[in-house]
């Protein structure tokens, strides 16, 4: 006799970078048997797109349910309650629901875009987590083939032999399952949002993932070059993986390249790596959530703040408005609605060890509905019960609380008619 | 399909028609140019206008250039067909 929204907690977790690079969305090659278990339990968007292809002015937008020129945000040097409108954030609203509302890792981008601090205390009930090895990141901690130590874009590493000997993407885990235990202890509704680091660059990941993704399977990109009716504006040169170390040595041209083609293969091949380790977190975390009993009562959103391009036009980067730099993934569990609630001692989020498992995901197909990272607000709102805020007027610098993205919910029900399909199994259970 | 159709909205900013080493992440006192977005099933259009960072104010008779991809005939978005049409009501969507 559940409602779905009865007293949900919210488990948003949002990852740096990633494309739809998912063997949900259909990728045969990339290894990601845990987000897959999720997508499974949940509605998968296809067509979900951020509003701009760049970490702060991507966040800010879809944290606050606005748009880039109501944020006023287009690059990283500015914070909207100062510089655009006070306007409030998404876990800010859950926190004057009612919701202990907690941040690990990086949900908003670090920096003035945040006021330094995350955007706390308006937005979180507790200091935001970092984990402590960020710091080594942009550090040399990768192997050469010189034996020495650089700052490269390709940086497979012994985990026991970075500086703490972690990394900090497990770190963030690590303290989001501690956080998740202690939710459970208190019995308190909660909204913890998970942000990844990777596949950012530097691809940085543990050395044991390149297994997953032997050398002979790597292509390139179906379209390599820069389309020659491409403006000249719309062209990004990707200066940031231009100064690592490993690709400063290729001497490549600036501003169109080529990047070399052995060293396009060796780029893909880390970032599907890097999916691959995310995945492993992903999984640890989520398994975490059945162990602590909470999967029957949370609502877990899955998503990015934007693509990247894997040499598709001749780019390696992201800061564009081709598809690949924008398309995200989208997937949101809902216990009640997107799937069944769990019977009692039933396991929805296992660990899948992506080293054992063979990978034969089913493809989601819908919805197809194009969709934007900036009805993540009043969806997630509705989702949980909340009052849905209202739509904002044309000009909203002076209005706290509305919202420039229309609740996506209105496109779940595309699914009821698969789970009319279960139900019979189900009931067997 | 009887669906209404549903549209993606995205921008990215430039300080300059061709590329430049701050092309990428131009802080905001360097934009000069704003591409505007408009991405359905069927195409995505792109406009990119001339900006004015002091106001925050796009020149609407300032396009420095278009760009028309057709996802049936072209997903990858490599065959820009923006030269091949005109495109008073599809500025007026985008608006």
């Amino acid at each position: 006799d559940r409602e779905p929204q009865d007293g949900m907690n919210v488990l948003f977790i949002v990852v740096d970078d990633l494309r739809s690079a998912l063997g949900c969305y259909g990728d045969a090659l990339v290894k990601s048997p845990n987000i897959d278990q999720l997508a499974s339990q949940s509605v998968v968007f296809q067509n979900a797109y951020a509003q701009q292809a760049v970490c702060a002015p991507s966040r800010v937008s879809f944290l606050t349910g606005r748009r880039p020129d109501t944020t006023r945000l287009y690059d990283f040097n500015s914070y909207w309650r100062v510089h655009a409108g006070n306007y409030s954030t998404l876990p800010q609203y859950f926190k004057e629901n009612g919701y202990v509302t907690m941040s690990v890792g990086k949900v908003f981008h670090p920096g003035i875009s945040s006021n330094h601090n995350d955007d706390y205390p308006y937005s979180w009930s507790i200091p935001p987590f970092h984990p402590s090895s960020e710091k080594y990141e942009n550090t040399k901690t990768c192997r050469g083939k010189d034996g020495k130590l650089h700052a490269n874009l390709v940086c497979p590493v012994d985990v026991s032999k970075v500086p703490e000997g972690t990394l900090p993407d497990i770190q963030s885990t690590e303290e989001g399952i501690r956080l998740l235990n202690l939710m459970k202890a208190k019995e308190k509704k909660f909204f913890l949002a998970v942000g990844y680091h990777k596949p950012h660059i530097p691809l940085r990941f543990p050395q044991e993932f390149l297994k997953l993704y032997p050398w002979e399977n790597i292509t390139l990109a179906p379209d390599p070059q820069v389309p020659k009716k491409l403006p000249s504006v719309a062209y990004n040169p990707w200066m940031d993986i231009r100064e690592r170390e490993d690709v400063k040595a290729l001497n490549i041209s600036f501003p169109y390249g080529p990047v070399p083609k052995h060293f396009q293969r060796r780029i893909r091949q880390s970032y599907f790596a890097s999916i691959s380790y995310l995945d492993a977190q992903v999984g640890r975390l989520l398994s975490a959530l059945d162990d602590a009993g909470l999967s029957d009562n949370t609502i877990v959103v899955f998503t990015a703040d934007h693509g990247w391009s894997l040499g598709e036009h001749g780019e390696w980067a992201k800061y564009s408005n081709f598809g690949v730099a924008l398309r995200v993934p989208l997937m949101f569990y809902v216990p009640g609605l997107t799937t069944f609630f769990p019977y009692l001692g039933q396991r929805l989020f296992p660990y899948i060890d992506p080293f054992s498992h063979v990978s034969s995901p089913a493809p989601q197909e819908k919805p197809q509905e194009m969709v934007e990272l900036v009805s993540l607000f009043s969806t997630l709102s509705e989702l949980a019960g909340l009052r849905v805020p209202q739509t904002c007027p044309e000009t909203s610098f002076h209005i706290a609380l509305c919202t420039e993205g229309e609740s996506i919910v209105q496109y779940f029900d595309t699914t009821k008619e698969e789970e009319d399909d279960d139900e019979d199994d189900y009931v067997d259970k | 399909n009887d669906r209404e159709p549903t549209i993606a909205f995205s921008q990215y900013p430039r300080p300059a028609d061709t590329p430049q080493l701050n092309s990428d992440k131009p802080d905001l006192k360097d934009i000069r140019v704003m591409g505007y977005s408009m991405r359905t099933d069927d195409y995505r259009y792109t406009l990119w206008f001339g900006f004015n960072p002091d106001n925050f104010t796009l020149n609407l008779d300032d396009i420095h250039a278009g760009e028309v991809y057709f996802v049936e005939d072209d997903p990858g978005e490599d065959h820009n067909v923006y030269e091949n049409f005109t495109h008073d009501k599809l500025t007026k969507k985008l608006f």
